[in-house]
């Protein structure tokens, strides 16, 4: 029962530093088991640690973010080091979260969630003219809504119960920033709208919780009596 | 009325308050609509009791929600209102535990406003902070800022929060409504909501009332 007092309460995620062993050890299977899986002739291998954490559950469940990327070794040779493509454009980085379920008692791994999305670079033709990146999925606006997204749980002490509730609140927490755009290209004052201690509700969370929907039912209100109306300034 | 007036100014507003995960924004908006016409009629301002209306008016829901105009009827029946420290906020509904003889300050009746805008303005200047319902889409994703969101997202029909009108101004020429918010202080500005003056936004004209302190 050694890991125990390294967990907090059963179920809850803990945050890992890159040095971990376990999470060495889930993250080199997650790269083998990535690699035996894509048909691409380079060896890909993590190429950044983002975060990663750990559950107890019937074993381990590890949940890590990296980049990984082109290295120069053909899948076939069995070269041991293998360096990175100077190139950016042949690195091909993509944006991975790996789940690694791994049961220390049967040394057993599996990988129970591989999601990728490819990194992609602004690219500069002749004219010098920047793509236009609105229509796709950048890594810069993930990482950048990660760290938003970070910087509000700090602020407002947020604690949520598992990761499958930290990354619904995200996915809440991006709608209502997309929301939040929208009202603000079309407000016709000076407001700025954004990130609020509300920011990872859903509107009927909101709505049910801090709003009164009462007001609106006119047919409850008791009549009163009209204010006599001002005298002066 | 004057161009522009704050009863903050005048002391006449408590400090922020928050009624937490509860939908308890009538009982705010109404305690702090008496703390300003108590001041005003008695030179001091106090800060009311809402839990003794989450507990006490059987007229309304606690946090599920309540009206402005059955919370000044319950605050009649009940004889008034006790101080926040006799009987502080807890964000959920309890046995009523009202004591007579803590009553700090009581009303005589409570009277509704006009839907003018210009009527309102020169009323809350004359008489006191007023308390207010609108429509709070807008509101959740609020930080600073005079709001004046389009019509589609902030429908006048659709009144669910009541808060309380402090007082009003311009803004780089924008009219506006400084309106105190029972979110806590980090919330908006410094727990002010500021909303566009001039066009019954967000229903903010539909709802105005006030309690009567003879």
């Amino acid at each position: 029962d050694l890991d125990r007092p390294l967990f907090g309460p059963p179920g809850s995620a803990i945050r890992l530093h890159e040095s971990d062993q376990g999470l060495k050890k889930a993250l080199e299977f997650a790269e083998d088991r990535y690699n035996r899986g894509s048909n691409a002739m380079h060896l890909r291998k993590v190429s950044r640690f983002i975060s990663a954490t750990k559950q107890l559950v019937k074993g381990i469940r590890y949940t890590i973010t990296v980049e990984v990327s082109n290295t120069q070794c053909k899948k076939s040779s069995m070269l041991k080091t293998c360096d990175f493509y100077r190139e950016s454009q042949k690195l091909k980085t993509e944006l991975c979260v790996f789940e690694v379920w791994d049961i220390p008692w049967q040394d057993t791994s599996t990988l129970l969630k591989q999601k990728c999305q490819p990194i992609v670079e602004p690219q500069i033709e002749e004219t010098n003219k920047v793509e236009d990146q609105s229509n796709s999925q950048p890594l810069e606006e993930s990482v950048a809504l990660l760290g938003q997204f970070k910087e509000f749980l700090v602020k407002y002490n947020k604690v949520y119960s598992s990761q499958e509730e930290a990354e619904r609140r995200l996915r809440i927490f991006h709608e209502n920033l997309k929301t939040a755009e929208k009202l603000q290209s079309l407000d016709q004052g000076s407001a700025e709208y954004g990130v609020t201690k509300f920011s990872d509700l859903t509107e009927e969370e909101f709505r049910s919780t801090y709003l009164n929907p009462l007001l609106s039912q006119w047919t409850l209100h008791r009549p009163m009596k009209p204010a006599a109306p001002a005298r002066s300034p | 009325a004057p161009a522009s007036w704050d009863w903050r100014d005048h002391g006449a507003v408590s400090p922020v308050k928050n009624q937490g995960m509860c939908g308890s924004c009538w009982a705010f908006s109404v305690t702090g609509n008496i703390e300003g016409q108590w001041f005003l009629k008695n030179g001091s301002l106090l800060s009311l009791s809402e839990q003794e209306l989450v507990d006490c008016d059987g007229l309304d829901q606690a946090c599920r929600g309540g009206l402005p105009s059955n919370a000044y009827e319950a605050i009649e029946k009940l004889g008034g209102l006790e101080q926040e420290t006799d009987y502080s906020y807890t964000g959920h509904k309890q046995n009523c535990n009202f004591a007579t003889k803590k009553v700090a300050a009581y009303i005589n009746s409570s009277v509704e406003l006009s839907k003018d805008e210009k009527e309102i303005t020169a009323w809350l200047a004359e008489n006191g902070p007023i308390s207010v319902a609108l429509n709070a889409f807008a509101m959740q994703f609020y930080r600073k800022g005079v709001s004046h969101p389009l019509r589609i997202f902030c429908n006048p029909w659709m009144i669910d929060h009541a808060v309380l009108l402090v007082g009003y101004g311009e803004r780089k020429g924008t009219p506006f409504w400084a309106i105190k918010n029972s979110w806590g202080e980090d919330y908006g500005e410094q727990g002010y909501y500021y909303l566009y003056r001039g066009s019954n936004a967000c229903g903010i004209n539909r709802m105005c009332s006030s309690a009567v302190v003879n």
